[in-house]
């Protein structure tokens, strides 16, 4: 049920948001 | 000149590059939750992506995309952010300074209260001093494109509705920095994208990529 979801929620598992491909080579 | 575009006490060589001193990354280290290793092995990162498309000393806004996404083109809302927060002096680059300063915050050891403040800012896209709701709404927008989701707007909208409800303790109808503060000091997963666990571990990742591109 997306209503049920807080929108921080995405944002922080987001791929978008993940500064972790900085260190992937 | 040289000088105004070169942070801390570098020496500039031949090249109009700079030349970081062991006492540079001393400094940093000093300023940082980094050892001075670390601070050296973040160097070695930091060349590699100031170098990717235009080779000079600072990260460009391409070359932070061309990192995170794999692909200098297109417009990308948290790219946007990312890069501004972390282009502490608004110049349009991200210096070796900057860029250390702005990891320290997702160092596991960094205390809370930095990543709150740091989340704050990203989050707060117009810069307004509150996460409004319209922003909350571009946000989710942005994630949606990202999922290959397609939501009805009434759906978006309560989606949206609750998000600052859920954090919006003045009921003022936005998420004033100390909504924010109370809000993820209740609910701390939210701030799982502030912590990079590589960055305990820096100088091991980080010469492992030596290691692969000397062997390359």
């Amino acid at each position: 049920k997306p209503v049920s979801m807080n929108a921080f929620e995405l944002i922080s598992r987001s791929q978008s948001f993940n500064l972790e491909n900085l260190f992937e080579k | 000149g040289c000088f105004s575009y070169c942070p801390c006490i570098s020496i500039i060589d031949q090249n109009h590059k700079c030349t970081y001193t062991a006492k540079d990354f001393a400094i940093l280290a000093d300023e940082t939750r980094f050892t001075v290793e670390e601070v050296e092995a973040l160097h070695v990162l930091f060349k590699r992506l100031s170098s990717s498309l235009i080779d000079d000393d600072s990260i460009h806004k391409e070359e932070l995309q061309l990192a995170l996404f794999q692909t200098p083109y297109g417009k990308n809302l948290f790219l946007d952010r990312v890069f501004d927060v972390f282009d502490q002096k608004r110049n349009g680059v991200i210096e070796f300074d900057e860029f250390v300063h702005a990891l320290s915050v997702f160092h596991p050891y960094a205390p809370m209260d930095e990543k709150i403040d740091f989340a704050f800012k990203l989050y707060d896209l117009r810069q307004t001093g509150f996460i409004e709701p319209e922003e909350v709404k571009l946000m989710v927008v942005a994630i949606l494109i990202e999922f290959d989701m397609n939501l009805p707007d009434d759906l978006l909208e309560a989606i949206v509705h609750k998000t600052i409800a859920d954090a919006d303790k003045d009921n003022d109808g936005k998420i004033s920095r100390e909504d924010w503060k109370a809000f993820v000091s209740r609910n701390p997963s939210l701030l799982i994208n502030m912590t990079l666990p590589y960055l305990k571990d820096i100088t091991s990742v980080l010469s492992s990529f030596v290691f692969k591109t000397e062997a390359k």
